[in-house]
């Protein structure tokens, strides 16, 4: 129980660590129990410091800088248990364009890490453009909803409805 | 565990059999506002075992199953196969004919759902042991639904701490 | 007191209506009343029919039709009591280009009918390209906040930091 | 009533004194993640009288001035000026000079807040009740911050009805 969590706790953070400097081009930050002394009642607590600027609880970042934080929690918890799916609906929509970039080199480090399939929800043709395949959905009938191959050259296309 | 395919049949807006080929790699799903991506999501943890209608933006589970639009009536059922291979897992509650399982949920309107792996109906809690046992469940931190980043910056630290037990 | 809510729910309900026409290119929708019959203690519920689908509350739509919905409410009380200032904070991200083309449409719309001045925060190309001026925001030193003029035909080089 | 422009000056991450001009129509603010964007918006509606350091991502008031960086000291203060014009509302505390009107609020370190309207120091709820008479406030619906519309989705439809009180 507590001996699971704590151990989990040291991997994860682990995982954050390298993933936010990597996601941030640089910077600090680092996981922390708080409230109870006790892991399996405690609040986790999430220090973040972005590359020049000050140590910071994640509250007083930039809605892309949280984004992108959350991004790289959620990614040290796949790697200390990797699932054989991995699906993203639209995590990507905060981000401005060199961090998108930034996020799709840390999708395509994911894939090379392990076998998981990744389907990743997005209208950001950055993001579309750096994908093995795309599959468009559409509604060509109103309300009925057709799934379809899509050319990653035609791409455009189908984000513009 | 590797997941191969997902079909879907008469959930929300994908009324028409649709087929979704789950393949290795990074594989990007697009289209306008409202045509149906994030239902692909919500339908792969429905047949995942998902049992909160709220979680997958409904009030009542029947919310998934299509409703009809001014050209078509609404549908009495809806149903999702996912078709998944390379289990090692011992706790495998039926015998997979080739290296391949098929999970398939149903729900009937105003019935309630039927789960059956390899066509022999299970209950739900199993279907959920099958994919615990492979890391993953239709709340698996690698599932992230559109805004539950937001959610995830905005909760209170002690219900952020539940994403650490997904790893434990 | 109660009068008055009773009479802003109306016009602000009238305005609603028409704006989600606008912004969804037909359907329907209206406000209502929850919970209670006295208008001081009641919860306000937005029903929606996006063309061609199903009339349903808020919570069953998609994340861009959501959005549209909201910012039709949002301009649906600034029409019925018009501020000098308007800001509106990356309200553009989950929206697809033809729903963003649409919003920008119904700025124009409310900038035509109303003396206030809009400011406008977006990491969209289309928003960007539609205002009447930009400012940007750097920080060459890292922490450090600096205003820039921009050239329309520049945005594209601010917005890729 | 008009705004005209606001200045900044140790206002979070805008250390260094900044003039934003707010000009007829429609003005685009861009820049990357994290250069400030945001802090703008914060700024106009701590000058207005925003007295919750929550509704500006901060612990405490103190949080709004400029913390230092590693080649800046921290400020001892943090100062925002907001001019505005075209007042036809009578309950104006101070003589304007000219049409035109300079709200300021300044912070020091551990010793709160202090308003002045046209150089006369006023209290906090003054400054609040010149611009409620002209139709807008701190939290005007109007004043649209980064995931508000999120919370507005998500919302309760008790607390959702709040934005009709703005409205009446
Ligand atoms: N039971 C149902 N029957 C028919 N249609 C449904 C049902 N449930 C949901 N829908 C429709 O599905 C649509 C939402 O689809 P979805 O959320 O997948 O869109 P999306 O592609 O993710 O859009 P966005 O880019 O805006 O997030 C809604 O317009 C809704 O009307
Ligand atoms: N008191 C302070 N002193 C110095 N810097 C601060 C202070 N408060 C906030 N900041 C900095 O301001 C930055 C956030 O700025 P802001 O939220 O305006 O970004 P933004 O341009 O809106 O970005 P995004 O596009 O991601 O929303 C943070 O990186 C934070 O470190
Ligand atoms: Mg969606
Ligand atoms: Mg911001």
């Amino acid at each position: 129980g507590r001996g699971k969590l704590l151990s989990a706790f040291n991997q994860v953070n682990q995982n954050f660590k390298e993933l936010f400097k990597t996601l941030f081009g640089g910077g600090s930050s680092n996981l922390m129990f708080v409230e109870s002394q006790d892991p399996l009642e405690a609040g986790l607590e999430i220090m973040c410091q972005p590359p020049g600027k000050k140590l910071s609880s994640l509250s007083l970042l930039s809605g892309g800088e949280q984004t992108l934080a959350a991004i790289s929690l959620i990614f040290a918890v796949f790697l200390a248990r990797p699932s054989p799916i991995c699906v993203l609906d639209e995590v990507d929509a905060p981000l401005d364009d060199a961090n998108v970039v930034r996020f799709c080199r840390l999708l395509d480090e994911m894939n090379s890490k392990t076998e998981t399939r990744f389907l990743i929800i997005t209208h950001n043709p950055i993001t579309m453009a750096r994908m093995n395949r795309l599959f468009g959905v559409t509604m060509e009938e109103k309300g009925v909803s057709q799934l379809v191959s899509v050319d990653l050259d035609r791409a455009e296309e189908l984000v513009e409805a | 565990m590797n997941f191969n395919r997902l079909r879907l049949n008469g959930f929300k807006s994908f009324v028409d059999p649709t087929d979704l080929q789950i393949l290795p790699g990074l594989t990007g799903i697009v289209g306008p506002n409202g045509c149906g991506k994030s239902n692909l999501l919500d339908a792969l943890r429905w047949v995942m075992g998902e049992n909160r209608p709220t979680s997958m933006r409904g009030d009542g589970m029947d919310d998934v199953i299509f409703g009809g639009t001014d050209l078509r009536p609404a549908r009495a059922f809806a149903e999702v196969v996912l078709e998944v291979g390379d289990l090692e897992s011992a706790t495998m509650p039926v015998q997979a004919i080739d290296d391949t399982v098929e999970i398939v949920r149903k729900i009937n309107l105003e019935s309630g759902s039927v789960y059956r792996i390899e066509g022999k109906e299970v209950l739900a809690r199993e279907v959920r042991m099958l994919f615990a046992d492979s890391s993953i469940g239709s709340n698996s931190p690698s599932l992230v639904r559109q805004g539950q980043i937001a959610s995830l910056i905005n909760e209170h630290p002690k219900s952020r701490r539940k994403i650490l037990e997904e790893a434990a």
